[in-house]
């Protein structure tokens, strides 16, 4: 096989070869680093907030998304069951309602160190069966409310 | 050897294609062209599926060729040249019809139709890409499962079929790379008119000649997304010759082949490294054609 | 939920999931 590489398009026998032409690498004619800085993820977001205020904010922001949730449990202040309503056109085009579930859950990492856990439960629909299929659903609406009330803290806070 | 693939093509799924673990990049459509461009270059991609939050659906699949629709259209414009970070991607549909264009990608398929029939919407699509999408039975939400591209559905063609060693017949006898109009340009071409032939022609990648076209590099759609990065639109009067001294270092280089070499030859070279397209040079060195990856699927699948 | 800080006034989210035996992570890049 002659298949290979060929040598004058590796960048620097580029650059040699425009000094020879005579452009010299400059700022403006340097290589762009495009180098794919590694993403960190890491599980919801964190707070330094004393953890009942962070849960007063998460109630506000739950309020201004007009969001439902349901009364804690005495002995857990630290769950909140949160109901949505996420209203989008079907493929008919008609506005069709789901009431999309989560669980938000804070956890204390260490001291002074809280973690605020978001999770999908499924979708509330009147009189749905059970979900069938728990192996093909979307995370898209989850991943979006999530990204409203992130948002949302981000701006209150 | 090709009947052999074709009905190995027709036995899988797309599914089948994907890894155990995968990931999939969305982006919401009210993202800025500059926000999703350092997106797409953090993740080491040049395409993703759109997601338009207030209609909970898929929105059309983001190619390169979009971002050198907008270069075209603000090349035009030069007064407009600061519009990148404020034009979002729900506005794309209107710039590129403006210059008349053609639109976002929307076809896809199902994770579980043949790979054969994916194969065939890669050939006919314009990024030689398919969204793989699914349907939440329960919400009727539409689920992006993953992006099928032309290089990925031949990778698995090379790794799993050994009848590609039986494909030996030169690709000179093939007729299989693209000789006619080819759109070349020599190191001092203005970049501006090769984003044109980006644009207007949907290549993805312009063959850079010598005065005796002797080939010396090639300029791709990618080149002008990094040099965007690196200094937005005001770049386009550069050379091709300047421009590419922005090139990031870890180019791996152009691949080149001969008229001699088998698709045999190309699969097993697909097998073992990223491969984008082949140039076809004479022995010496002189450009004669193009073979790009869908031109090696179309003749698996039609040839 | 994943997430990530906040760049170029871009917000990332997302979550891994099943789908058929295979897992999948769904990220949406939204602007803030």
């Amino acid at each position: 096989s002659r298949i290979a590489i060929l040598p004058s398009s590796l960048p620097q026998y580029h650059l040699a070869y425009m000094q020879t032409h005579g452009v010299a690498m400059s700022k403006k004619l340097s290589p762009v680093s495009v180098k794919k800085s590694k993403i960190r993820w890491h599980f919801g977001i964190r707070s330094r907030s004393y953890p009942l205020d962070v849960v007063s904010e998460i109630y506000r922001a739950l309020k201004n998304l007009g969001a439902e949730w349901a009364r804690h449990r005495n002995d857990d202040l630290w769950t909140i069951n949160v109901r949505w309503r996420n209203e989008a056109p079907n493929d008919q085009g008609e506005m069709v309602a789901e009431l999309l579930k989560m669980r938000i859950q804070l956890y204390q990492l260490e001291q002074n160190n809280y973690l605020v856990d978001f999770k999908f439960d499924g979708f509330e629909n009147k009189g749905a069966a059970k979900r069938r299929h728990d192996d093909t659903f979307s995370a898209y609406p989850f991943l979006r409310f999530a990204t409203k009330l992130i948002l949302e803290l981000a701006v209150s806070s | 050897a090709l009947q052999s693939i074709r009905e190995f093509l027709q036995s899988k799924t797309s599914y089948d294609v994907l890894p155990v673990s995968f990931k999939i990049v969305m982006l919401d459509t009210k993202l800025t062209l500059k926000g999703t461009l350092l997106t797409l270059l953090q993740n080491g991609i040049i395409s993703a599926p759109l997601w338009d939050s207030n209609q909970s659906r898929f929105a059309g699949l983001l190619s390169s060729q979009d971002f050198m629709n907008v270069a075209q259209y603000l090349i035009d414009r030069p007064e407009k040249a600061e519009e990148i970070n404020t034009i979002t991607l729900d506005q794309l549909a209107e710039i590129e019809s403006t210059i008349g264009a053609r639109q976002i990608e929307t076809s896809r398929i199902h994770p579980f139709k043949s790979l054969y029939e994916t194969c065939q919407h890669i050939v006919e699509s314009k990024a030689h890409r398919v969204p793989l999408i699914d349907t939440d039975p329960e919400t009727g939400r539409e689920i992006v499962v993953s992006v099928l591209t032309q290089y990925r559905v031949l990778r698995f063609v090379a790794l799993n079929c050994k009848e590609t060693q039986d494909l030996k017949i030169p690709i000179k006898d093939l007729n299989l790379a693209t000789r006619e109009n080819l759109h070349t340009a020599t190191m001092d071409t203005q970049l501006a008119d090769v984003v044109g032939a980006f644009s207007k022609y949907g290549v993805s990648c312009v063959p850079i000649v010598d005065e005796n076209n002797k080939l010396l590099n090639v300029y791709e759609a990618y080149d002008v997304m990094t040099l965007i990065k690196g200094n937005g639109f005001s770049d386009f009067s550069l050379s091709i010759g300047k421009a590419l001294m922005r090139r990031p270092q870890d180019f791996e280089g152009v691949i080149t082949c001969s008229e001699h070499d088998s698709v045999a030859h190309i699969m097993e070279t697909i097998r073992r490294s990223r491969v984008l397209r082949l140039c076809m040079v004479d022995e010496e060195g002189k450009l004669l054609g193009l073979v790009t990856l869908v031109d090696i699927l179309n003749y698996i699948m039609f040839g | 939920l994943a997430t990530t800080s906040i760049r170029h006034n871009v917000l990332a989210v997302a979550s891994v999931s099943r789908y058929s035996s295979k897992y999948v992570t769904q990220i949406l890049y939204t602007p803030l």
